[in-house]
């Protein structure tokens, strides 16, 4: 059988929240490892992969290796129906037709049981090659999301820039053009509102906001965002998730035509 | 005019 306990069933329900605008069904691949998904977006632009792992659950027990595919509308609706405080687990036997969600409430005093229907997917599963990047950008999650609301109104895309100065977001449009710099931070600084740049070339791509913007629905999530980029290759858009596994975001880059 | 790729084009499936 699959058991999965968390006491903190608020960072499922912040999961879900952070893949619901990409992705409308996706296969959970439950081992001995943890929870893993890997997923594109109908426009095969973005790929989501999401790392939970085993040992970041408050209970996890994981007999034999299970791909359930659930939709994901439905199982953001059944997360929405559990409070923040309430422990949520996930329980399903071997070769399941359906998935289980527990939800307890701090005190025991409410137990809610949701079953949802699996569904059949056909899986496609991308290799992703291990990449050098030439520049990984540490910045606050918000500022990284208040910058993609800001430059969306300007234009569809958005060029990112990384440098050793720092990181430059900019995009134009009909009514203008958006430009915001970002300097490194001094290391003293709150770890949190650091912004560190790894550079070993300076990159410049551009990459359409609507992604960005979906992307940015995990800011809940981690108080830091981290952006993995070289040139003509997807950026990598990562977010830890506690002490418990990452989300991580690819997404093609727009080029020349 | 810039065209958008797609992630197939980067990531080979397996």
């Amino acid at each position: 059988m699959f058991e999965a306990r968390l006491v903190q069933s608020v960072i499922l329900k912040k999961v879900l929240e952070a893949i619901k605008d990409l992705l409308t069904e996706a296969t959970f691949e439950c081992s001995d490892c943890g929870i893993q998904l890997q997923a594109m977006d109908n426009a095969h632009v973005s790929l989501v992969s999401l790392n939970l792992r085993s040992d970041g659950f408050d209970k996890y027990r994981c007999d034999r290796n299970l791909s359930m595919g659930m939709s994901v509308p439905c199982m953001s609706k059944i997360l929405r129906c559990a409070s923040s405080e309430d422990t949520v687990t996930l329980r399903a036997w071997d070769n399941p037709d359906t998935i289980v969600f527990v939800f307890e409430s701090p005190n025991r005093d409410k137990i809610s049981e949701y079953e949802m229907k699996l569904i059949n997917l056909d899986q496609e599963h991308l290799g992703i090659p291990e990449t050098l990047y030439s520049c990984v950008v540490k910045m606050p999650s918000q500022e990284f999301a208040r910058i993609c609301r800001d430059l969306s109104q300007f234009g569809d895309a958005m060029t990112i820039a990384c440098s050793k100065e720092g990181i430059k977001f900019s995009a134009a449009g009909d009514y203008g053009t958006a430009n915001v710099k970002l300097a490194q931070t001094a290391e003293t600084e709150n770890q949190e509102e650091a912004v560190v740049v790894e550079m070993k070339e300076p990159v410049k791509l551009t990459f359409s906001c609507r992604y960005l913007n979906s992307f940015v629905k995990a800011t809940p999530l981690c108080a830091q965002v981290q952006l993995s980029m070289s040139a003509e290759v997807p950026l990598v858009c990562e977010y830890q998730i506690g002490e418990i596994g990452h989300i991580r975001y690819y997404l093609a880059p727009k080029i020349d035509d | 005019k810039m065209a958008q790729r797609t992630i197939t084009s980067f990531f080979t499936r397996t």
